[in-house]
Order: structure tokens, then C-alpha cells, then sequence
């Protein structure tokens, strides 16, 4: 299983449909403070099936909707696209196609919903399918800003999980 | 359930007290599984560090720069033990000095050759930036509006700190 | 008790948005008193903030260096209210990019001269480094034993990110 | 008031007797990582007053000693003194004197004791000649490596203690 691409609209500070191939090898991104660079992040981590708002340092999910600017109106829809391959995978067998294209949107108001390869299925989908492959939305392979050294700070008891992810 | 645990901890152990001394340049590090009896599925995970030449503390007493070094050591242990596809860093090397942030690099550099892992790094640091394959700016030409930008070097160290 | 409360909340405020607009060039921000109506004591302080160009938000959804920097803000309001004999900031700009960088240095720099207080500075930062009137550099020429010595600006960025 | 000295001994990896002097204007510390910049400001911290071995980075109050390395044993005793300048100050006419030496020792296994001027006293003496002056070990002009966050990260509630020391 690969990640191909990200694509974005109305996430965050990601008005416009943006897309972001994802290559091989070590991809840098920089840009001055509040530019958007942890955004990327959390649309990923929002594509891969996170569901709590506060993970994604919003109160509750519509915080996650383009809110506007002095200059634009808010906005009342926000979608994530993850492009998956799953060449060689078991998931392959599964899904008859090599890739998978996995959406999530969120309606102001009335919540989220999602998809896989354009057809709507339960959230719980979506966590299954990147679970197996030790991809999830909570996963130490990613690790959000300042909280590098929370693995080191946290109680014995809570550093388990790290353990089961590694098993 | 615990024999899976037990082995996992094997391995992520013998990752961490390996990946330790390389990131510290010498010194030991390693970890304990502390078990409870009654329910050995709620286990703790104790680390143990000591950078070269220092005596093995609490690792409350690390300073910043050497808690986040150990963490680093924790993480890519894990992964090693059962890679992700992906491993994204959100300015992880904040707290480094120089010496530490080219340890940190050479590791990564290393691991991405091992493991077909696609690395996602984060970063104000001017040597980071000089050491990944491709660099991506993001920019707001409107204020509040984000948007994506392949650059060069010399371009992104605009934003080094 | 309450009429002090008040009126240190009124000065603070007052601090609060100059400096604001001050070290995010533009922008605005506030406090609010909320007040326990039982216990007029207990009141807390909400922090509402929105840099240049973007909407009043949560200041969860502010980036990390926008955080660091609404909190210096906030930090130097109630120096400015009643200010301390010395301020000691660890790698306070650890987040913070190169224009921001600027913009916290000249800051200290006006205070500074305002007020007879001594700043101690910690940083890795190259900038901030150039910015201070004098340098010590923190050695363990034997492992584990710390030594502080002078030092230059050249000899300084060694340590540099 | 104005704070002129600090001078360690055996406190954390500070084993040999170092005097800091605190001059007027900017200073900067550098050095790299773990050789000892924030143990100074907790040497600082220590002397103003502060009591809890967790707000200095330790389990208990001995921590704060130093501990050996491979070269060298562990010691028994840590010393931190701050000379403090008090001239024109309403404490000038109190002490008798245009300088202050507080001093405050770590005995291993047997706790701490305090000093001004050589004369032993209790802690909350040390503790109310910086409160009235609004140099607590806590004020809100110390920030810790890693706190600056805590501020806009705590609940309401808990910011209120800031406006307590601007009264
Ligand atoms: N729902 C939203 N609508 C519009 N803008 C938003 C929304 N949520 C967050 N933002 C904006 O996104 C910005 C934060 O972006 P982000 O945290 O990605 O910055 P960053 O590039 O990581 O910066 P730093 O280098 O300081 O960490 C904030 O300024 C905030 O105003
Ligand atoms: N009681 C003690 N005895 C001996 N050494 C100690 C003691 N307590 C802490 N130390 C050592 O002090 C070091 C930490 O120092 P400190 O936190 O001041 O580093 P720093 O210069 O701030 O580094 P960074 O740039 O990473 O923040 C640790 O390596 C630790 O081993
Ligand atoms: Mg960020
Ligand atoms: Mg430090």
C-alpha cells in the first residue's frame, strides 16, 4: 500500500482544490509561520478516518471547514481525498482495481460522510482498511507538531499502544 | 494476546538500544516492560536513557534537546519493527542543535534507503531542508488562503530559522 | 480584590492588543475577564486573536508559531503592567520563523530600554544571537560537567540550528 | 532590586563552584543540547523560593543533586546562591545592608535549609522577600523551555494567576 496523493478543498486554510503528490524518498515542506504547513497533516490524518475535532486542534468538526478570510466568505463544505495504491496488496483482490481513492467531506452543520472509490460506505470502512495495514489516523509514524516529546513525557501505562502498534 | 507483546518488545527494544547510540553518538538506553500481573495485557513501558558519558537517570531529567532525541529513538524503533508506508515528521527537529539535526538526517536518509517509506518532514531548519530529495512551499499570495508551491533551496531557506 | 482584579485586566488588555498588532505587524487581538458571578475571584481570561488578513478563530487553530507568538504577547502585557527587576526566556523562539524572529527581538530590544531589567536569553537561533549584548556559552569540556564560559558571536553560531 | 549573581555548586551537572554574573541589558545563552542552559534557570528558580522538585525537572528534591557520571561520584550536598542588590529599596532599611545573599542548600536524604546573609532562615522568608517584589519562582517573566505554549493552551481558569501578578 502506497500514498499516491492528497487533494483538498475547503479544509482549513485550503480554500482552493489543491493537490499534493506524494513521491518516494525524503519530501520537505517549509513556509513561514501559519502559512498552512500542519493543515497538510491533519488532512491526511483526516483522510485516514480521524474522528475527534480536538486531535485536529478544532472544538468540534465544522472548525475544520474553511471559515473565510477578511476577503472571502466561509465556507460550508470541506473535502479530503487520499489516492491509494494497492498494487500487489490483498486489498487488491478485494477492491478489483489497483487504486483506491478514499473521500471524506464534511456539511456545516450536519456532519460527514464517506467514500471509497465513489461509493459512500461507514466511516468505520475506512479505519478497517488503513488498521490492517498499520496506517491508522492515530499512528506514531505521524507525529504532529510539539508532540515529539510526548512519548518521552507520558506514564508508563500510557506508552503501551506503541507497543501493539509495533506487533 | 501476550506472547505477541512480549515478542513485539523484543524487537522494538533491541531497535531502541541500537537506534539510541547512533542518534547520541554512544551511550545506552533501553527499555522495560513492566507487567501487571493481574491483567498482563495492561503492561507500562519504562525508558531507561543515558547519553555518553552521563550516569543513567529519570528521563525527566534529559534536557529538551535529549528528550526529543530519545523520542526519536522510541519512534523509529517502532517503525522499524513494522514499517508504515508513510512516516510524517512535523518539525521534530525544532529542538536540535546542529550536530543533532545532522544525526537525525543521516538516519532517516538511512532508514528510507532500508524500508520503501515515503517521508513527509516539516521543517524551519536550513540543513533539514538541504538534506530531502524535493521541497514544497507553502505560501498565502492572498492572506488566510493556502497554497502549494514546488521550490528550490535557495528559495526555501527564506524561511529557515 | 475585585476593583484590583479589574483594573489589572484594563492595563493588561491594553498592553495586550498594542503588542499584538505590534509583533504580528497587523492583526488584532483581546482579552475577556469571565466572570464567576458566585466568586468574582475566580474569574478566568479568555484569549481571542487573529493574525493579519484572517478571521477571529479559536486560538487552538492558531499554527505553533502563532501560539508562541500570541503568547510573548501576553507574556510582555503583564511584564509591562508591572514589570520584574529580570525576564528569562528558554528558546522562547524555537517556533518561530525568521520575520517573527525579528519582530520578538526588537521587541525585547524596546522593552529592554524602557524598563531596567535584565533579559537572559537561551536560543539556538542565529538572529537572536546577533541581537543580544553579550554571549555565554554553556561547554561540558568532561562529559556530564557543565562549565559557562564568554563567548563570541563567531564562536556562538557553532551551536546555531 | 536587581538581581547581580548566581552562584552554583554540586547543583545538577554544575558540580564545579561556577559564578554567573547577571548584567544589565540582553544576555544570551548558548550551547548545545544537555550541557546544562536550562539547569540555570532552575538554579534561578531554586533560589527564588521554589519548592517542588517536579517543577524543576525532578521526581524528588535530591534530583536536584548532582549525580556522577562515569568519571566522577555522585555528591552529597548542592549549594545555589543569589547575591541581590537592594539599594534604595524599602528592604535596604529592613536588612541594614545594600546587599543580599540568599542561600539555599540540598542536603542528600536530609532536605533542604535556607539562608540571607549568612543567618540561617525559614524558606517562607526567602519565598515573601521575592513575592513582594514580584520575582516569584513562578512569575509569569521565567518561561520555562517548552512552556511558552501553556499560556494559550491552559483553560481560562487557569490564566487568571496572570493577572494576579500584573495587580
Ligand atoms: N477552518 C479554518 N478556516 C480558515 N483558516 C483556518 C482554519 N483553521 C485554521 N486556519 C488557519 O490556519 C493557520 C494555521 O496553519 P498551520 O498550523 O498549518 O500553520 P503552519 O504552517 O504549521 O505554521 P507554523 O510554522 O507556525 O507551525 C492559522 O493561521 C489559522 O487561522
Ligand atoms: N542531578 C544531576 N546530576 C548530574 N547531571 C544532571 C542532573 N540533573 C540533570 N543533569 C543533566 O543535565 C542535562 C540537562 O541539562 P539542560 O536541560 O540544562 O540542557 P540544555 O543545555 O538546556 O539542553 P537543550 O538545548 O537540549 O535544551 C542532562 O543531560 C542531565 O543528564
Ligand atoms: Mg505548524
Ligand atoms: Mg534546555
Amino acid at each position: 500500500l502506497s500514498l499516491d496523493k492528497l487533494s483538498i478543498k475547503g479544509f482549513k486554510s485550503f480554500v482552493e482544490p489543491t493537490d499534493f503528490e506524494i513521491k518516494n524518498g525524503l519530501t520537505g515542506i517549509v513556509g513561514p509561520n501559519g502559512c498552512g504547513k500542519s493543515n497538510i497533516v491533519e488532512a491526511i490524518r483526516f483522510g485516514l478516518g480521524e474522528v475527534s475535532a480536538k486531535q485536529l486542534r478544532g472544538k468540534e468538526i465544522d472548525d475544520l471547514i474553511f471559515n473565510g478570510t477578511d476577503n472571502r466568505p466561509s465556507w460550508n463544505i470541506a473535502e479530503v481525498g487520499l489516492f491509494v495504491n494497492i498494487e500487489g496488496n490483498d486489498l487488491e483482490n478485494k477492491f478489483e482495481s489497483k487504486q483506491l481513492e478514499i473521500a471524506r467531506k464534511i456539511w456545516r452543520g450536519e456532519g460527514t460522510n464517506s467514500f471509497i472509490n465513489g461509493k459512500e460506505v461507514r466511516l468505520k470502512d475506512i479505519q478497517l482498511l488503513f488498521a490492517d495495514a498499520s496506517t491508522s489516523a492515530r499512528s506514531t509514524s505521524i507525529v504532529s507538531q510539539g508532540r515529539i516529546g510526548a512519548i518521552t513525557q507520558a506514564k508508563p501505562e500510557d506508552r503501551k499502544m506503541v507497543l501493539e502498534e509495533a506487533a | 494476546g501476550v506472547t505477541r507483546l512480549k515478542d513485539a518488545f523484543k524487537i522494538v527494544n533491541e531497535n531502541f538500544e541500537r537506534l539510541f547510540t547512533k542518534l547520541f553518538g554512544g551511550g545506552k538506553a533501553y527499555l522495560k516492560l513492566i507487567q501487571n500481573d493481574e491483567d498482563p495485557l495492561n503492561s507500562g513501558l519504562e525508558i531507561f536513557a543515558s547519553p555518553p558519558g552521563k550516569k543513567m537517570q529519570n528521563i525527566t531529567l534529559l534536557s529538551g534537546g535529549e528528550q526529543a532525541l530519545t523520542a526519536i529513538s522510541l519512534l523509529f524503533a517502532v517503525f522499524m519493527a513494522n514499517p508504515s508506508p508513510f512516516c510524517i515528521l512535523d518539525e521534530v527537529d525544532a529542538p536540535l542543535d546542529d550536530n543533532n539535526v545532522d544525526r537525525f538526517c543521516s538516519m532517516v536518509e538511512e532508514i528510507s534507503e532500508k524500508v520503501q517509506t515515503k517521508f513527509i518532514i516539516i521543517t524551519h531548519n536550513r540543513m533539514t531542508m538541504s538534506r530531502v530529495d524535493r521541497l514544497y512551499g507553502v505560501t498565502m499570495p492572498e492572506e488566510g488562503i493556502s497554497q502549494i508551491v514546488s521550490v528550490e533551496l535557495e528559495e526555501a531557506v527564506k524561511y529557515a530559522e
